[in-house]
């Protein structure tokens, strides 16, 4: 079974086209991995996005060095996965 | 809390939804049946809650869980089946909707990739249909159909979480839904449930133009919001898919549309904004409440309002 330790989803407020179109090359980096759960397509609405540990630092860093308002939506995606296994064990026992 | 045995605060495997879709055909033999509308890439059954008291009727169709990972919706529609079930004969408004029309409920859309992401990879949303010439697997479901297919908002490569798939209904979930509603001739509500970010809205997707029912799809939209609001005041924003969250091509409500199913809509239920698909299971009777009212709401106005 695939782990999430370490994931963070970004939650990205893009303030212009401009930001938008730094987003889609970013998508478009096929190393990074990035899974858009919400993509970025109209300035001052949020996108978010599922960023593997591997690529925090560089995400992070490509963010910053555009000016491109981010803040972190959840911290590390298997402490979630972990306590939803655990809800979902503790419910099949009930 | 609780039906029998099923619990409704919980996410559950496939194998567990398919037998309380057994267990509510046969707690409701005059009402309900389970109708298999074709079979997934890899061979599970695509199984369809009938509600019906009868006669060839005009119908409304509910789907859930065509992104696998979005558990939520899988879960509410299992309890909105117990709930159309349980209020027929108790409440007028159900009960004057299935006495005049038929309802059909697909709980798990994407079966294959439903028992994905409960035992290999939790974040999976496609299907697991195999991709010529791409070591890459799966076609997002809800770019697949035959409405502006191939345009902006959907993805050519095959790695991608939006690849659109070789061509309009190459998935077999897509087509044997597009079969049964082709086959049909009579839906006059089409309503999908995917979770995220509390959206509710119509078409288009694939263009950002006005639909000729615009004024009429709004309305109804936004009175459902309201109803949904009602219970525990979740905002969910309302408006065609292209304006209110993104361009994307060849989704489900967009085919259907063009299909002549005026009241199509597509729901993203709550993911409180600080969840994503991670939506802790207690908050699945909450979430299926409230948007048991906004379901409600459509399907009145589908009631009255024939075409």
């Amino acid at each position: 079974q695939e782990t999430f330790v370490g994931d963070q989803v970004l939650e990205i407020t893009p303030r212009n086209e401009e930001q938008i179109k730094h987003l889609v090359e970013l998508e478009a980096e096929e190393h990074l991995q990035l899974d858009f759960w919400k993509l970025p397509t109209i300035p001052g609405e949020t996108a978010h996005v599922r960023v593997p540990f591997v690529s925090i630092q560089a995400v992070k860093v490509f963010l910053e060095s555009q000016g491109i308002a981010y803040s972190t939506m959840i911290e590390d995606v298997q402490v979630l996965l972990d306590k939803e296994n655990e809800e979902m064990l503790l419910n099949r026992r009930r | 809390q609780r039906n029998g045995n099923f619990n409704f605060e919980a996410y559950h495997t496939l194998e567990e939804i398919s037998q309380e879709m057994d267990t509510l055909a046969a707690q409701y033999p005059g009402l309900v049946s389970k109708v298999n509308i074709g079979q997934s890439f890899e061979k599970r059954p695509m199984n369809v809650l009938k509600f019906s008291t009868g006669g060839d009727k005009p119908a409304i169709w509910l789907d859930a869980g065509i992104h696998a990972r979005e558990w939520v919706t899988q879960a509410t529609a299992l309890w909105t089946a117990n709930k159309i079930a349980s209020d027929y004969g108790n409440d007028p408004s159900i009960t004057s909707i299935l006495d005049t029309m038929d309802i059909f409920l697909l709980p798990v859309t994407n079966p294959d990739g439903y028992v994905f992401s409960q035992t290999k990879n939790r974040m999976w949303r496609k299907t697991r249909s195999k991709v010529s010439g791409s070591f890459c697997v799966g076609v997002d479901p809800n770019r697949n159909w035959d409405a502006g297919f191939g345009g902006p908002g959907a993805s050519n490569n095959p790695c991608s979480d939006s690849y659109h798939g070789p061509h309009a209904n190459s998935e077999v979930e897509v087509k044997s839904i597009v079969d049964f509603i082709k086959s049909h001739g009579k839906i006059k509500a089409f309503i999908t449930l995917h979770s995220y970010s509390q959206l509710l809205m119509f078409p288009y997707g694939y263009t950002c133009t006005k639909s000729d029912n615009f004024d009429e799809l709004n309305e109804v939209a936004q009175k459902a919001a309201q109803s949904l609001a009602s219970l525990h005041g979740t905002k969910y924003k309302v408006g065609p898919i292209c304006s209110v969250i993104y361009q994307a091509s060849g989704s489900t409500v967009d085919w259907t549309y063009s299909q002549g199913i005026k009241y199509s809509f597509t729901f993203e239920l709550r993911d409180t904004g600080r969840y994503g698909f991670l939506l802790p299971a207690s908050q699945i009777i909450p979430t299926a409440q409230e948007t048991w009212l906004a379901l409600r709401t459509i399907m009145e106005h589908t009631l009255n309002h024939p075409y």
